[in-house]
């Protein structure tokens, strides 16, 4: 089978969504089949790729309550190699209708176990630790954790990590924190260079520690701040499709070409 | 009585706990007495301002659990005219704590009702629109939406603005929506400047509507990208503490002039 990554950080805005589609566009085009999943009742991974589920399209909220439903059948090619499984913002009702079923936390990891259509599935969370998320948590064999280079972003990257042990040591004992993404990087700063050495010695210090992060490392390159990243989205296009040789899909294609190295080597 | 402002926007990382912090300080470095409550889970707002509270320190937790408990009990003197109420990661659990009290949206109202100690207060709230983000809404006279001029940031404006509706309709019908505050403002980029045309004309098709929304501004100025704003809570200090003649500490002085300004008119 193929790999299975949710895309977290419960700190807002550090580039999740802008991730989820740039990273997995640059896979598709490096002939990787991979599938993205919108995980977020503000759904704005499908608005990102101009898809707006009509009202009786399937979407991710029908995966999660019909265990039936393979995902293959919810899912919409957006270009070669690259496919979505979308959401409606309907998605926020399923954390109080799923509130009493045991395995409330398991469902989309039920769902994906089934399908061997894709390399990769990349699963785009919402901001917070709540029931899609540990949705994702479950689903996943590694997490990538998308972060900007701040002060405060850096202070719950420690929550997050305890969070997810907390998952390994019940549902998903596999789990691996695999990869830092820098998002919206400005090289130049005192406040990034700062934040990036705290966090690889943070990284160092886990080496030895029989936690789910201690071989995560800060994945290359970086994705510098580049104002196409943020115009691609209102074109509903990833940064490839919108503008090739802006520095946004320079960044995002030597990730991807990153990811495919680790993964070989894995 | 003051003015209770809601801080919200679902959408993640626009600059709701830095508004906050430095318009909260602002307002009080003009005489306004003035607390902050933070309402996020990652108790960003605390953290920002340098307070982690000790394991026995009442926060914002034990006022939404304790009724009893005045919100003056447990604010902390940040500096003259400004205090605030602390927050914990625990608050994360107030959500299924209170899952089947049948008065969990309205627990913070009930606490501030009785207090006069403020002439303003202002709620930092959660990416989300849960329960906690429910209790601010419904503890509020007014809403401040803190925004980034994108393309994925105004998408969700709409979604946030129908539920403020719908909290108008039912616990709180007197709540307005009465300023827009634009965050990390790129005012050279062409997605800026179409971003803030697209929102004055949603605004301005408002005026004549019997919507919660119908008296909201752009308030100025916008709040220009500055290092400084990020380098600020590495320090514990609101921006006009950092670094009082920065371009953010200039830009948040004169947006809480603004803002008593429109107080006084209003
Ligand atoms: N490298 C970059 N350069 C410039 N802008 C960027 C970059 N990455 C993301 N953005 C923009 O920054 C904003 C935040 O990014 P994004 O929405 O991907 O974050 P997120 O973590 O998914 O947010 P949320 O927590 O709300 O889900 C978006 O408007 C996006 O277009
Ligand atoms: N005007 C600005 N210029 C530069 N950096 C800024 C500015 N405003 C905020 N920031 C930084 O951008 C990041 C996001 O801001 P902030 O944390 O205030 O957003 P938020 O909406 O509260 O996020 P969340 O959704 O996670 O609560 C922070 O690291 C902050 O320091
Ligand atoms: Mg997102
Ligand atoms: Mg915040």
């Amino acid at each position: 089978a193929g790999r299975t990554v949710a895309v977290i950080n419960q700190k807002g805005g550090v580039g999740k969504t802008t991730t989820t589609v740039n990273l997995g566009a640059g896979l598709a085009a490096l002939g990787c089949r991979t599938c993205l999943i919108d995980l977020d009742p503000q759904a704005h991974l499908s608005l990102h790729l101009g898809i707006r589920p009509a009202a009786d399209d399937p979407t991710v909220y029908d995966l999660l309550l019909d265990q039936d439903l393979p995902a293959q059948e919810v899912a919409v090619r957006i270009e070669p190699n690259l496919d979505l499984v979308p959401a409606e913002t309907d998605l926020a009702a399923v954390e109080t209708e799923l509130a009493t079923a045991p395995d409330r936390h398991t469902r989309l990891a039920h769902t994906l176990a089934n399908s061997n259509m894709w390399d990769a599935v990349l699963i785009d969370c919402p901001p917070s630790l709540g029931t899609l998320t540990l949705n994702a948590l479950s689903a996943a064999s590694e997490v990538f954790v998308p972060m900007q280079a701040h002060f405060l972003a850096l202070q719950g990257v420690g929550k997050l990590l305890e969070t997810i042990g907390l998952v390994c040591g019940s549902v998903n004992p596999s789990l691996q924190v695999s990869g830092i993404v820098l998002c919206m990087h400005e090289t130049q700063t005192t406040l990034a260079r700062e934040v990036v050495q705290d966090l690889s010695d943070f990284l160092e210090s886990a080496r030895s520690q029989d936690v789910p992060w201690r071989d995560c490392r800060v994945l290359t390159p970086a994705i510098r701040r580049n104002i196409k990243l943020a115009e691609a989205p209102s074109f509903g296009q990833s940064i490839h499709a919108y503008d090739p040789t802006s520095r946004g899909a320079e960044d995002y294609l030597a990730l991807a070409q990153d990811v495919l190295t680790m993964w070989d080597q894995g």
